[in-house]
């Protein structure tokens, strides 16, 4: 998967760090700091439609632009998260007791056209 | 669509090309969005009460030792292998509110929040008890936990037994969580001890009595139909 930079407008992961000091919330939230809110963004014009992530070899891109000649006009096909990771966090609850939970998918890793 | 004139995203997938201005605002609230929705929590708490970071400190690090222990000796607990896909898996630390205090007893308060609605498992449960070698160090020090008159352990320790003491208290919460109270009372008493049973009564204290838990939360309705 691409990380998005300024050459091209094609599907990326676009990197954003939440330093929880921010937002405020680094009196109930004691790990981490902060994380990675990464999005995904960018067109997924037809020769890439349907690719699961930019990193596909030359062979992919011939057959997709095949598929493309073949494909139905108006397919729309969205530049969406294919990999994600987990995020551990450790946190005061109301009671000021102490959790630990690892939330499952919560951080963007990979991006690909739909 | 997004104000300013931004080049609307691709519809479908309703995330909008953002301005430089408005991404980092969209994104914080996002982000408090986020956390909110994944923790099963409706506001962010308020932590009224704040923990000293030295009890902390101090039950974070004990919480390893024993992950540490329970995984390099299979002993009552076996070690975890994690949440099934549908639960969520949380390690809980609970600090120990004095009730009453005595010379041999005293009674301990700990306060939980279920989530509404949802259905918590315990996996794992132990009191932490930082109790003071007695100044005699002769007797034997016998630690007794109970729970409204019930006894649910009792333990006798070497006399000079200063430091640190764990109870599992497995049955006594998985019960608890069972019910709808969300206070749970324990009663201490130390026959051979000096002054109160443990150092760390006092709620500033380093040595505050605290309870480590394991649990699976399941919210209902996420029941997975087994194949």
């Amino acid at each position: 998967s691409l990380r998005c930079d300024q050459t091209s407008d094609l599907c990326c992961r676009k990197d954003y760090y939440v330093d929880f000091r921010d937002i405020g919330w680094n009196d109930w939230i004691i790990k981490p700091e902060g994380y990675q809110i990464n999005y995904c963004m960018g067109q997924c014009p037809p020769h890439v439609a349907s690719s699961p992530g930019m990193a596909s070899s030359s062979h992919t891109a011939v057959l997709n632009l095949i598929r493309a000649h073949n494909l139905q006009p108006g397919g729309q096909s969205c530049c969406v998260p294919t990999h994600r990771r987990p995020l551990s966090i450790l946190y005061f609850d109301r009671n000021s007791n102490i959790l630990k939970t690892d939330i499952p998918d919560m951080i963007v890793e990979a991006c690909g056209c739909s | 669509s997004v104000q300013g004139g931004g080049k609307p995203g691709c519809p479908a997938c309703r995330m909008p090309t953002l301005e430089p201005g408005t991404e980092r605002r969209f994104l914080l609230e996002l982000a408090k969005r986020q956390v909110l929705e994944k923790l099963h929590l409706m506001e962010r708490p308020n932590v009224t009460q704040p923990v000293p970071r030295l009890a902390v400190t101090n039950a974070l690090r004990h919480l390893h030792v024993g992950q540490a222990q329970r995984d390099r000796q299979p002993g009552p607990f076996a070690p975890w292998d994690g949440p099934e896909a549908d639960e969520l898996g949380y390690e809980i630390i609970s600090f120990a509110k004095t009730e009453f205090s005595s010379p041999s007893s005293m009674g301990l308060r700990f306060q939980f929040s279920q989530g509404t609605g949802q259905d918590v498992h315990i996996l794992q449960a132990q009191l932490w008890l930082y109790v003071r070698a007695p100044q005699s160090g002769l007797s034997p020090v016998t630690l007794r936990v109970s729970q409204a008159g019930a006894l649910l352990s009792e333990r006798q320790l070497e006399a000079r037994a200063g430091g640190w003491h764990t109870v599992s208290l497995l049955p006594a919460l998985q019960a608890f969580f069972r019910g709808q109270e969300k206070t749970l009372r324990l009663e201490l008493e130390c026959r051979g001890c000096q002054a109160n049973a443990t150092a760390g009564s006092d709620a500033g204290s380093s040595h505050q009595p605290f309870l480590v838990a394991k649990a699976t939360v399941r919210k209902p309705g996420q029941q997975v139909a087994k194949r």
